[in-house]
């Protein structure tokens, strides 16, 4: 029936690729990446190390809350701390031949969710967007 | 059949009332502003005039952008520039009463969508995670 062709969606048809992924390294002056995030537009984007392996995520929210002092927002912050000392490292991760269901659960609660191989490269990103015009295909048939 | 019963869910029962999102008034500093998105860590909220009626949209990337100059960050613009002259005002938003199907098609492209009655009294949100959570309850049955 229908129903199941949704469900025998791959995590691999529906993600972005890591090409077309805005990310920043972990060693990156926190200056750079809120370069990235405000160029690009984006509230979150993956961290990697320099062998293009997942580390973390982080935000315009993490960098913001790092350089608001008591009495002022200090930005020489900006280019004295490095991305890894403010990224969110506890995040979880998906495979690129996982199901849609398991997709679809972690996305509940978060924009994104990183795709990774079982040694922790990076593949892509599944977004809510992508889930959500999946879903409204569905309930048109 | 069980698919028409998702689709007769109403936008009332899925959106988080008025008074549990946070907020800022067109009239507001961004200062302010920045601080509100800070603070509940949301990357966007909703813009009111005094009379609770719905203006627009305020992100992080707007403010950062309203005061990043060519050499440094323009710090001080955060308590001379009003939230009404950096936010989004053409927005789409919705009614209570309107379906669940109109609700998915408008939260594909954004995070969420504003709830307004008929004279543009904000009543409420539809967040990504609500519909999110209906799909995936959907789909067990
Ligand atoms: N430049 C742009 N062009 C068109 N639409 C845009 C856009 N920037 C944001 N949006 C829209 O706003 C949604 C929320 O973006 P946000 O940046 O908060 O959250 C984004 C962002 O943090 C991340 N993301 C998406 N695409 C990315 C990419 N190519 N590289 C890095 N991160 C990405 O995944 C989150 C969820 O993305 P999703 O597509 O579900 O949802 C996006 C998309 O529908
Ligand atoms: N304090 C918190 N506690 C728990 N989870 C949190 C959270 N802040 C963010 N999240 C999670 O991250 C998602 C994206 O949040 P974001 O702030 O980019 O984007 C949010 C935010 O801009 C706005 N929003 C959500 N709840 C709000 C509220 N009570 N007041 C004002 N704006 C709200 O709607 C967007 C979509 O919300 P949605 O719930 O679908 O999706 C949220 C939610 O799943």
């Amino acid at each position: 029936t229908e129903s199941t062709e949704i469900l025998e969606t791959k995590i691999s048809d529906l993600m972005i690729p890591s090409e077309k992924v805005a990310h920043v390294q972990n060693q990156n002056p926190l200056e750079h990446a809120l370069l990235v995030l405000v160029k690009t537009g984006y509230s979150a984007v993956p961290v990697l190390d320099a062998n293009f392996h997942f580390e973390g995520i982080v935000s315009k929210t993490m960098i913001i809350e790092s350089i608001l002092g008591i009495e002022r927002i200090e930005v020489e912050k900006l280019s004295k701390i490095t991305v890894s000392f403010v990224m969110e490292k506890d995040v979880p991760t998906i495979r690129k031949d996982d199901t849609f269901m398991k997709g679809l659960k972690l996305v509940i609660n978060r924009p994104f969710v990183c795709v990774v191989d079982e040694s922790g490269y990076f593949d892509g990103i599944l977004t809510r967007r992508v889930i959500l015009k999946q879903m409204n295909r569905y309930l048109h048939e």
